[in-house]
């Protein structure tokens, strides 16, 4: 791969309860670059979902600290995205 | 030279082009390759056909790679072809299925966003057509259909990894392929599109929590096959119509087939739910390849026996 690079990037999984933990999200993704996995746009979000987002390295921090503040249920699924990027090529040539 | 293909790995464009010709130098009487249209960038879309020369029969149409990060769905459909020229002769249903029925299968349906999923962006999810007055490329091919697509909002901002496009099938890749859907209808009862990740098996509709007439029977199909999909390796899939099961979208393919007049139209998230997401090991292929195919022979044997 030539092009961009994912190093130290992470995926949130973020158990979302109520219309408080929804408005606290499209506040995030207004502010920070969020690559929504699950489900495909903020929009979607509703109560009672588990959604999955990536974030740049930088950006993961606060990221994580607006959720403990807010104490929302995550977890980093993946911690650095480039790293897992390499690791899906795990089959030797035949 | 492309390099050498492989079904237990990721391939690239070139080496999938490669991969269609070699299917058809080596089965000629089963696989041939229509080529159903070019992408902005001047791809080809290939079209491969498994089963006899007849045009009359029932057919299922299969895309896989609507989203150029989602890299399972291309790998299933390579594996699909595969099977199915391998195993005819050999194995029951996939031999009744094919004396009796044709597939259309579309390995890469967004062939430019796929090919900068691997050269330049591997989370590159739309395809690469410029978009006026905006910096930002690319429309997701599958909020491009004509299926509710003028009512829903959030999807009109170009720079939104869910654009629309500026009006439904203004996508040459969408273009082609509602072009070829339409002028084989008679031929066509079953459409089936492959996406990941979540693994759900999921039916009309998108767009509306209304569900269509013959829910029931889609319901029963795709209960049915997701049980069969998990009497390989116990892989657990839910099924149900897209808007409550997933979430609401519209301009999708399978609402836009089933307006059409498709009345059996799915959806397949594959592996997996979300360890990986779009970064699914290449060990895990095989795997999901071999329980999905089971998944699929059980609704076109459905197909063959309940449509008419």
């Amino acid at each position: 791969h030539s092009g961009e690079h994912f190093e130290g990037e992470k995926v949130f999984r973020v158990n979302v309860e109520d219309e408080n933990h929804i408005t606290l999200l499209h506040k995030l993704a207004s502010t920070t670059q969020l690559d929504f996995w699950y489900p495909d746009a903020t929009h979607h979000i509703s109560a009672n979902m588990t959604i999955d987002f990536r974030v740049s390295e930088k950006e993961s921090q606060s990221i994580q600290s607006a959720l403990d503040q807010n104490k929302m249920h995550y977890e980093i699924l993946i911690h650095d995205l480039q790293e897992e990027i390499e690791k899906q090529f795990d089959v030797k040539e035949d | 030279i492309p390099g050498r293909h492989s079904y237990a790995k990721y391939n690239n464009w070139d080496k999938i082009v490669a991969w269609t010709e070699k299917m058809v130098h080596k089965h000629p009487e089963m696989v041939s390759r229509i080529k159903i249209g070019t992408t902005v960038e001047d791809n080809p879309l290939y079209v491969l056909k498994i089963g006899k020369r007849d045009e009359g029969r029932k057919a299922i149409f299969m895309d896989c790679g609507i989203h150029a990060r989602e890299w399972i769905s291309p790998a299933f459909c390579q594996w699909f072809v595969y099977q199915a020229a391998k195993t005819y002769g050999k194995n029951k249903i996939m031999t009744k299925l094919l004396d009796r029925m044709n597939f259309y299968v579309l390995p890469v349906f967004n062939i430019d966003g796929y090919i900068w999923s691997w050269t330049r962006n591997r989370m590159w999810r739309k395809n690469r057509s410029k978009n006026q007055n905006s910096k930002c490329i690319g429309t997701d091919l599958n909020r491009n259909f004509n299926a509710s697509w003028n009512s829903f909002l959030n999807t009109k901002n170009p720079c939104a990894d869910i654009y629309r496009g500026p009006e439904p099938e203004s996508e040459k890749e969408t273009k082609a392929v509602t072009d070829f859907i339409r002028s084989h209808l008679k031929s066509i009862k079953a459409y089936i599109t492959f996406h990941s990740y979540s693994q759900m098996l999921l039916f009309p509709y998108g767009y509306t929590s209304k569900l269509p007439p013959n829910h029931k029977d889609l319901a029963k199909v795709a209960k049915i096959g997701t049980d069969v999909l998990a009497t390989r390796y116990e892989t657990r899939y839910i099924y149900g119509p897209i808007a409550s099961t997933i979430y609401p979208t519209s301009g999708s393919s399978l609402d836009w087939a089933y307006n059409l007049g498709i009345k059996h139209t799915f959806a397949f998230e594959l592996r997996d739910k979300g360890k990986f997401g779009f970064l699914l090991p290449e060990s895990l292929i095989k795997p999901t390849c071999k329980e999905t195919l089971l998944a699929v022979k059980f609704i076109a044997k459905y197909i063959l026996k309940h449509t008419s």
